[in-house]
């Protein structure tokens, strides 16, 4: 957060909103719990909880307290209750996330020195209630559901939850069912999108009233120089702490480190865990043809076995470029796959190789793009909702952390690290939906979701997935508090478009309030079934096609309210590949004034060609002339 | 003990709580959960937590002829098997 704020263009102060309002607005966090006394939680200059807070300070082992910015915290651990459970953040993940979300500022915040700047939550007025959900052995479904049910009640506004898991349908799937009991109360939801990308359908969180949110990079590039004894010099991307003491160290390789012989275990040139010869690798630079993915990860990965041999240092060859950069505990670089080729011909090719690791810079990089990681579309449970929704930072971003951490990757304690993962986008997006809230306190979840998704930044990308990737784009949380136009759902739409879905009425009636007698009422057939392609007027425009035949042609039905201040007229603009036509009817829409719904249709027709791929992407822009642009992707999917 | 260790964990979800209903959420489960059964003591046993502020619904350690049983009632929207997700 030390640059992602001021990246997405929230500079500190600039922009705020007073803080008597925005220190009304509660965010509640699922996650690993809170590190209460880092300096992104001191409750200076904070008044009591607002008065609608009903929540509990749940205490126990290293929390002993909240704090009038902490002003909740409570842990599940339905299945395997100990006494020793508590809220306290043992793993560091939690304290993450609610520094990014709210924050208070904290200038001088860095690791090891690197990334240094001011680090902040998006909202840093903001109060936090953590739900303590996940564990040493994950997060469990059934404390999620018990966290959300609480949350619910205790009076937060937004719930950020960076957790997923297999898609499942809704009524099978935690988060999508608490999140529709805090949508039907009021509450936005924000998820992460995972990160089993980039192949396709690996987005999860996938209903339509949560926020489904991947990552993105921002413009700070990690860079970690390697400089052979033959004067060549190379980079690689690592969190390297370690400044060098000498000039150049010996530099060897696992391979040549080997003690094996014929039919031991382990691979020696990959610096497997037993290969190697503390004699040989001793004081060395040792070079390690292997991604870390097939080292078991950085804690346990090359840096730690070269290290538990008293090694100099580690250069590990990457099998697939990365955008992340990661933490080592001994002077470390991973490099690309022909770096690594090249290191390896220098050290077979004298006979005093030679190498020195500098410690990590950070420069300047063209962003944003999409995290090579970052969980892409199209989904299989509403296959007619692009997921994920929306994008923001989430790559190396420098945040608190927690000193309670048993399974740290610094050599020494720390009060921020640096993380990577949808997990640190979703707080960014968590925070600029609080953001809106603080100005718009009457809008709903879906309003408040349409705000940021109609004013993202759409991505330049040549990546072929295009929307599967970003959704509607990068949040702007300044433009999104003046969206124009909003598109919104009610609790009764959602339901009309589950019918649609083909899930059973009587379910459909449980999920309305009431009595028991009440909720059976429900019965699809009596509800007007949403219109068009999708069936919802969600913010983004999507359909999978069949995979027969190029024609397509698909209608979408949208109602847009108008949010601006007084009369207001919008034209219509269309971006589509060539020989694609898409129709917007009405192509002006005038509103006399606030508060005013109009609807419109967009049709979209044309050839699907082979160059595609599959994927035709488009949008529509409402445009008022007076600074409001108000767009909507449109993607097509067609499987094969 | 072979008995209980062959029960899991499962969420029987049944939808909306109304305003005030976790006064009676425990005891409404405990029936429920008692008729399929067919056992008061086993159904206290068994039932781990009771969700009722605003989400309807309890876990309870069932075995697969429990789920199938609830899976089947009016008022259950849903039964599925507790598992663990991942912090992404």
């Amino acid at each position: 957060t030390t640059r992602s704020w001021d990246f997405l263009g929230f500079v500190e102060s600039k922009y705020r909103r007073s803080e008597a309002i925005e220190s009304n607005i509660i965010v509640g966090v699922l996650d690993t719990g809170i590190y209460i006394d880092s300096p992104s939680f001191d409750d200076k200059g904070f008044g009591p909880p607002p008065a609608k807070w009903k929540g509990k300070c749940v205490t126990g082992n290293n929390l002993t307290r909240c704090n009038n910015k902490v002003i909740g915290a409570r842990y599940y651990h339905l299945k395997r209750p100990n006494y020793n459970d508590t809220a306290a953040d043992y793993d560091g993940h939690g304290t993450h996330i609610t520094s990014t979300i709210a924050g208070v500022a904290v200038s001088n915040a860095n690791l090891f020195g690197i990334a240094n700047g001011t680090a902040r939550g998006g909202v840093p007025s903001a109060r936090i209630a953590t739900y303590k959900v996940c564990w040493e052995e994950g997060c469990s479904d059934m404390d999620m559901l018990a966290a959300f049910d609480e949350a619910i009640s205790d009076g937060v506004d937004m719930i950020s939850i960076s957790i997923g898991g297999a898609s499942l349908p809704f009524f099978e799937d935690p988060i999508a069912i608490g999140s529709f009991h805090a949508m039907k109360r009021g509450i936005l939801t924000t998820c992460s999108a995972g990160n089993n990308g980039p192949g396709l359908y690996t987005v999860s969180n996938l209903a339509p009233w949560v926020m489904t949110v991947a990552a993105n990079s921002v413009d700070r590039k990690f860079e970690t120089v390697v400089k052979l004894g033959n004067g060549d010099t190379t980079t690689g991307i690592s969190v390297n702490g370690f400044n060098p003491k000498k000039k150049m160290y010996p530099l060897t390789s696992g391979f040549l480190a080997s003690n094996v012989t014929a039919g031991d275990y382990g691979e020696p040139s990959a610096c497997e865990p037993g290969t190697m010869g503390e004699d040989k690798v001793m004081g060395k630079v040792v070079y390690c043809e292997v991604g870390r993915e097939e080292a078991g990860g950085s804690s346990e990965g090359q840096d730690h076995i070269i290290r538990s041999l008293k090694g100099a240092g580690v250069i590990v060859q990457l099998l697939e470029p990365t955008d992340m950069a990661t933490s080592t505990l001994i002077p470390g670089s991973y490099v690309l796959y022909e770096v690594g080729t090249k290191i390896s011909d220098y050290i077979n090719s004298t006979k005093n190789p030679q190498a020195v690791i500098f410690k990590t810079r950070t420069t300047k990089m063209l962003a944003p793009s999409i995290a090579s990681f970052s969980a892409r579309g199209p989904q299989r449970i509403s296959p007619n909702i692009l997921k994920p929704d929306i994008s923001a930072p989430g790559l190396n971003i420098l945040a608190a952390y927690s000193k309670l951490a048993t399974v740290t990757v610094y050599a020494e304690d720390t009060l921020f690290s640096i993380m990577s993962g949808t997990s640190m986008a979703c707080p960014h997006a968590a925070a600029a939906a609080a953001y809106v809230k603080s100005f718009h306190p009457d809008w709903s979840p879906a309003a408040i979701k349409s705000a940021l998704m109609t004013t993202a930044t759409p991505m330049r990308t040549k990546d072929i997935e295009a929307e599967l990737s970003y959704g509607s784009g990068q949040i702007n949380p300044r433009r999104a508090i003046h969206p124009g136009l909003v598109y919104d759902i009610t609790e009764s739409s959602y339901l009309s478009f589950l019918c649609k879905e083909g899930y059973n009425s009587t379910s459909i009636g449980l999920l309305l309030g009431g009595s028991n007698e009440t909720k059976k009422e429900y019965r699809c057939v009596d509800h007007k079934q949403g219109l068009g392609s999708d069936g919802l007027n969600y913010p983004s425009m999507h359909k999978q096609v069949g995979s027969k035949g190029t024609n397509v042609s698909e209608t979408f039905y949208r109602t847009v309210r108008s949010v601006g201040y007084g009369p207001s007229t919008y034209v219509a603009r269309v971006w589509a590949p060539k020989g694609v036509r898409v129709e917007v009817e009405p192509r002006v829409m005038s509103f006399v004034k606030p508060g005013e719904e109009k609807h419109f249709k967009v049709v979209i027709d044309g050839v699907m060609e082979e160059a595609m791929r599959g994927i035709l992407s488009a949008s529509v822009e409402w445009d008022d002339s007076r600074g409001h642009l108000v767009r909507s992707p449109i993607l097509l999917f067609q499987a094969g | 003990q072979d008995e209980f260790d062959k029960r899991e964990p499962y969420i029987v979800y049944m939808g909306d709580a109304a305003e005030k209903y976790h006064v009676e959420a425990s005891e409404n489960h405990h029936n429920l959960l008692s008729k399929v059964i067919g056992d008061e003591s086993k159904a206290r046993e068994v039932r781990m937590y009771s969700y009722g502020k605003n989400i309807d619904g309890f876990v309870a350690r069932l075995l697969p002829n429990e789920v199938e049983m609830l899976s089947r009632e009016e008022e259950v929207v849903s039964v599925f098997k507790n598992t663990q997700r991942q912090l992404h």
